[in-house]
């Protein structure tokens, strides 16, 4: 069914296409016109994803599949739920299986970039997930698959605080630092699907700094009802679950070869995602994991994604952002123009910008407000300029956990949610201890200055809790990360960043040059 | 919470190719064994049979494989839940 990419409006045959909305958007089934991944900008382009290797960490792949067989990678491929090659979608010897239209996700990610290559790896399909298969699945062949796409992670029942486990979280580690020839595996991850009783800060795979959290909105722009709002969320794609209107879904096919237009929660966004990932990857091979990230802020769209709830607002460097859907929609388009010209950012640090440890009262109707003055470790060989991920590193009991509310303002003045309520969590003895909450927020913001810790409670009845522990830290560069990049697009958002850099870059240089003189004179 | 124990081990060997480690999963009475790419030594041992989970630790499996000289470190894995979405 491969067309010539340039007439692609013209006679696409397959009178199912169009019901690939978030590919086109030309309103079908009451959506947004123009609100889509934009990949026709892409294709024309000529990027459809060649040479770059997608793994779908599941429970299964109909790599038989005509859609699917020509794109196979068996050799890349593993089944580590039954320690085989073959990771086929099967019931399992005591018929335990969890298919959940499995195929759905690697079609979705396939309309984005119908040339990159797939493997399967089938790792969910047992009663219970052990450390060494989390760990042997993101680990898997990372010199051959370029981006590993998560549509799972811990129980989004809005009481689940859970993560990666050691093995897994070293696995990580070594995905980022050495997978790809050292420029670092990519993780997508679908960031979940509790709705407004939970808060994807709480879920250690989507809020990791090494992973892309993506969120999913519908084909008018609104959220989905199962999305949740968090600040490591770093941009959305599309997902049904809203509409009664079964075309307002987002069509795939089946295991038995139907097109359906079912499938559950923020699934289809990792694929999505990973399928717009491969096009920037082939338009550029050298882009590090970082680099990847920095494009996603720089070039994804608030377009017409909206929520009565979370308003878009500006940070410290003029980046719009909104607490569910990140920097906003993948613009593919946008993403492979840039990516083509792209300068791998500066080496990045971390600081250790502060810490908070005497023991804080918390309680109903009250706020416990801390402070911490960072000067980002100026002087220091690892001190942080340009913000990329900001960590807070929080141990907090409560006599009821889910109604706590947990916000850290920068220095810039940019207000991240960190923890928001979850009704369904009652725990009173675990608490969060040592957790990391992460935010994307600040983003290419300068870190000096103070950060505000604001804790208190939201719910009916009065809590109590303590505060143990505040650790803030920094992770950026020490140089401005735009400043080689070619601005070809004097509106967007490279330009504006590129332009704060460029006058802080001014600013601080006159005063060095007044310091200088005066201690001259 | 309370703990739920797999058949599954991550063993940590002296020395060994895979062929020794499988070798020697077989003879503790498990299905294989597989390198981890990562980490030094690293082997997951897994079971034969359907993957089965207990509230007890086999003590008396882990005690067998920690004593063996070709090991260095055992450790049995917990299961937890993962969801799709």
């Amino acid at each position: 069914g491969y067309r010539e990419i340039n007439n692609i409006d013209v006679n696409m045959s397959d009178p199912l296409f169009t019901k690939q909305w978030y590919l086109i958007n030309t309103g079908q089934a009451d959506g947004t016109p123009g609100l889509d991944l934009n990949v026709a900008e892409a294709w024309n382009l000529g990027f459809t994803g060649k040479g770059v290797t997608i793994a779908i960490m599941d429970d299964g792949i109909d790599y038989l599949h005509p859609d699917l067989a020509s794109n196979y990678n068996a050799e890349a491929s593993f089944d580590f739920s039954s320690n085989d090659p073959y990771p086929y979608p099967r019931y399992t010897d005591d018929w335990f299986n969890s298919i959940n239209r499995v195929t759905s996700r690697v079609l979705l990610l396939f309309p984005c970039s119908q040339s990159c290559h797939f493997t399967g790896i089938r790792m969910l399909d047992q009663p219970f997930m052990t450390d060494i298969i989390e760990a042997s699945s993101i680990s898997h062949m990372p010199q051959v698959i370029d981006i590993y796409s998560a549509s799972w992670g811990p129980t989004d029942d809005g009481k689940t605080v859970d993560g990666p486990r050691e093995l897994t979280l070293q696995a990580m580690a070594d995905g980022v630092n050495k997978g790809r020839g050292g420029k670092g595996s990519i993780y997508v991850w679908a960031s979940g699907d509790g709705g407004s009783y939970d808060d994807c800060n709480c879920d250690g795979y989507a809020s990791s700094m090494w992973t892309i959290s993506i969120n999913s909105a519908i084909n008018d722009g609104r959220t989905a009802l199962y999305d949740e709002s968090c600040s490591s969320t770093l941009a959305s794609t599309f997902s049904n679950g809203r509409k009664r209107n079964p075309e307002a879904g987002v069509a795939t096919t089946d295991l038995y070869g139907n097109c359906t237009l079912r499938h559950s929660g923020t699934s289809a966004a990792a694929p999505e995602a990973a399928g717009v990932f491969a096009l920037a990857l082939e338009a550029n091979p050298n882009l590090t994991w970082r680099d990847l990230q920095h494009l996603t802020v720089l070039t994804s769209k608030r377009n017409k994604l909206h929520d009565e709830v979370h308003q878009w607002r500006r940070n410290g460097v003029g980046l719009e952002f909104n607490h569910l859907f990140g920097y906003g929609v993948l613009d593919a388009g946008g993403m492979v123009k840039l990516a083509r010209e792209w300068k791998t950012v500066p080496e990045r640090f971390h600081c250790v910008a502060g810490s908070v440890q005497e023991i804080d009262k918390i309680q109903s109707g009250s706020k416990l407000v801390l402070s911490v003055t960072a000067d980002a470790c100026q002087g220091k060989d690892n001190f942080v300029r340009y913000l990329e991920h900001v960590q807070a590193v929080i141990t907090v009991n409560a006599s009821r956990r889910g109604d706590l509310n947990i916000n850290m303002t920068s220095p810039m003045g940019t207000k991240s949610i960190l923890l928001s309520r979850r009704p369904r969590d009652d725990d009173a003895k675990v608490g969060f201890d040592k957790w990391p909450f992460m935010t994307t927020h600040t983003w290419g913001e300068d870190p000096r200055g103070a950060w505000l810790l604001e804790v208190g409670f939201q719910g009916e009845a009065p809590q109590s809790g303590v505060l143990k522990e505040w650790t803030l830290m920094l992770h950026g560069t020490q140089s401005a990360p735009y400043i080689d990049q070619v601005v070809r697009d004097y509106q967007s958002k490279l330009a504006m960043s590129k332009k704060e850099e460029l006058e802080e870059e001014l600013d601080e240089a006159v005063e060095r040059s007044l310091k200088s003189l005066l201690s001259k004179s | 919470e309370e703990l739920i124990f797999s058949d599954h081990f991550l063993v940590q060997l002296h020395e060994g190719t895979n062929e020794d480690a499988h070798q020697l999963a077989l003879e503790h009475g498990f299905g294989s064994a597989r390198k981890l790419p990562f980490g030094e030594g690293l082997f997951h041992f897994y079971p034969r049979e359907i993957p089965k989970t207990r509230r007890k630790r086999s003590l008396q499996q882990h005690r067998r494989l920690a004593k063996d000289h070709r090991v260095k470190n055992v450790f049995p894995q917990e299961g937890f839940g993962r969801q799709k979405r």
